[in-house]
């Protein structure tokens, strides 16, 4: 596989125990 | 703009239309949940652009008996990638990362980095489908996002390896930069037909004790 790119992300963990 | 994700999300389970769904969102916004879809409802992510839904995955293979009692799964044919801008990715729900199908099937169709999607919140459960997600990229040679509710939300490098992992119980939001990757591995090349050689040579083997069994038996009767 060759590195093509960059995709910027926000990554959300909302930290919820249930 | 930068996509946002969300896990896939008990506080988050549309029991309404796609079309009021979108209502929600004016961000590039990257979620799961129960959604319904006419008189069905599916387990979904979908993607959320200005608010639209431009595109939208149902969960494939449901949990025996919690799910597949009350929701209908996705159909097996539908593609598990997502479009958004040039990017391309993979995506699967909660469990779906145990099976390889789902990896191999986003990268057969140009994922170029793989998503999953979890609302499990127990610390064994996470920690096992966030091993099942390091060997979904590791065959694939893509890197892979895990993105759970409570903890193990994590990125991958292309082999694999856990590059970064959130603390358990953290809420946290975290800008990140997702390596793309394009090609395919000799796993995501051979697997398919793996099956099928591994079958034909065990066929091949068993006619041939056969025959050498049955020559044998002929020569000891000539004999006899």
């Amino acid at each position: 596989p060759r590195l093509e790119g960059y995709l910027e992300v926000n990554l959300v963990q909302p930290g919820i125990v249930g | 703009g930068a996509l946002n994700v969300l896990p896939e999300s008990s506080l988050f389970n549309y029991d309404f239309d796609t079309d009021h769904l979108g209502l929600l969102a004016h961000d590039n916004l990257l979620i799961g949940g129960t959604i319904r879809s006419q008189s069905l409802v599916y387990n979904s992510v979908v993607l959320l652009q200005k608010g639209r839904v431009t595109a939208r995955y149902n969960k494939i293979f449901l949990v025996p008996i919690e799910e597949d009692a009350r929701l209908q799964a996705g159909n097996e044919r539908q593609t598990n990638t997502l479009r958004f801008g040039d990017v391309i990715l993979g995506v699967g729900i909660c469990y779906e990362s145990s099976f390889e199908r789902i990896s191999l099937k986003a990268v057969h169709n140009g994922a170029q980095a793989l998503l999953f999607l979890s609302n499990t919140q127990s610390p064994p459960a996470t920690a096992l489908q966030l091993r099942s997600v390091q060997v979904r990229s590791a065959e694939t040679g893509r890197v892979a996002l895990f993105v759970g509710m409570a903890g193990n939300t994590s990125m991958t490098d292309a082999k694999g390896k856990v590059v970064w992992r959130m603390p358990w119980a953290s809420s946290e939001r975290r800008a990140i930069s997702v390596p793309l990757y394009s090609g395919l591995t000799n796993a995501v090349h051979f697997s398919a037909q793996l099956s099928y050689i591994l079958v034909a040579v065990t066929c091949a083997t068993l006619v041939s004790l056969l025959w050498k069994g049955l020559h044998r038996k002929a020569e000891r009767d000539h004999q006899g």
